[in-house]
C-alpha cells in the first residue's frame, strides 16, 4: 500500500459516501443517472468475485463490502425508495447503457491476462468501469443543472483513478511485481473521460461560478 | 524480473 493508493482509495470512497449522504439526507436524486450507478454495481460484482475466496488483507475486504454495499443500495435508492425514485429524470437518461457492456465484454474475451472466468469477469470490470461514467457525464450536458454534490461527487470519481495512476507509476518504479497495462490503458482512458468536466468544474471554482457545462 | 501481477489493488 503507498500514499498514492490510499489517497486513491479514500478519494473514491468519499465519492460514494458523498453521493449516498446526498440521496438519502435530501431523499433526491436529482441530476444522477441511474445507468451509471447500474454499470458500477456490476463493476464491483464482477470484479470482486474472489472476495471470500482470495483474502488479501481486512482493509482490502472491507473496502469490497463497502463498494459493494452502497453502488447497491444507490441503484435501490433511485429505483425502489419511494420519496427518492420519484425525483429520478428517466427521460434525462437515456444512454444506452446496455449498448456499453457488449463491448467490454467481448474485448475481455479477447484481451485478457489470463482465459479463465475469473480473470475475463476481472477484465471486464476494468474496461466497464472506465466507460461507466458516461451515462452520468451525457445526462450533466443534456440537465445542465449540477448542484454541488453532484459535481463534487463527479470530480472525486474522476480523482480517485488519476491518484491510481500515480500508484502504478509508483509501483513500476519501487515493486517487483507490476500492474498489467490492461489496468494502464483503461485508467488512462477513464481518466480522460473526466477531463473536460475537471476543466469546466476548476473553471467553476476559479472564477467562483456555478459549475455551468457547453450544450 | 517482473514476474506476478498485483491483484491487491480495489
Amino acid at each position: 500500500m503507498n500514499i498514492f493508493r490510499l489517497a486513491g482509495d479514500m478519494t473514491h470512497l468519499a465519492s460514494v459516501l458523498v453521493l449516498l449522504l446526498k440521496i438519502h439526507t435530501i431523499k433526491s436524486c436529482a441530476g444522477i443517472s441511474l445507468k451509471t450507478q447500474e454499470l458500477f454495481a456490476i463493476v464491483f460484482l464482477t470484479r470482486y468475485l474472489d472476495l471470500f475466496t482470495n483474502f488479501i488483507s481486512i482493509y482490502n475486504t472491507i473496502m469490497k463490502l463497502i463498494f459493494l454495499g452502497s453502488s447497491f443500495s444507490i441503484v435501490w435508492y433511485i429505483r425502489r425508495h419511494r420519496v427518492v425514485r420519484r425525483s429520478y429524470d428517466k427521460d434525462q437518461d437515456t444512454f444506452r447503457h446496455f449498448f456499453l457492456m457488449w463491448p467490454c465484454l467481448i474485448l475481455a474475451i479477447f484481451i485478457n491476462e489470463k482465459f479463465t472466468l475469473k480473470e475475463v469477469m476481472w477484465t471486464f470490470s476494468i474496461y466497464l468501469e472506465a466507460i461507466a461514467i458516461l451515462p452520468q457525464l451525457v445526462m450533466l450536458q443534456r440537465t445542465r443543472n449540477i448542484d454541488n454534490l453532484t459535481g463534487q461527487y463527479i470530480f472525486l470519481l474522476g480523482a480517485y483513478r488519476a491518484f491510481y495512476i500515480l500508484n502504478w507509476i509508483y509501483r513500476y518504479f519501487t515493486e517487483e511485481h507490476y500492474v498489467h497495462w490492461i489496468t494502464w490503458v483503461a485508467g488512462v482512458i477513464q481518466t480522460l473521460l473526466y477531463g473536460d468536466f475537471f476543466y469546466y468544474y476548476f473553471q467553476s471554482w476559479k472564477n467562483n461560478v456555478k459549475l455551468e457545462l457547453p450544450a | 524480473a517482473r514476474d506476478k501481477v498485483a491483484k491487491d489493488e480495489l
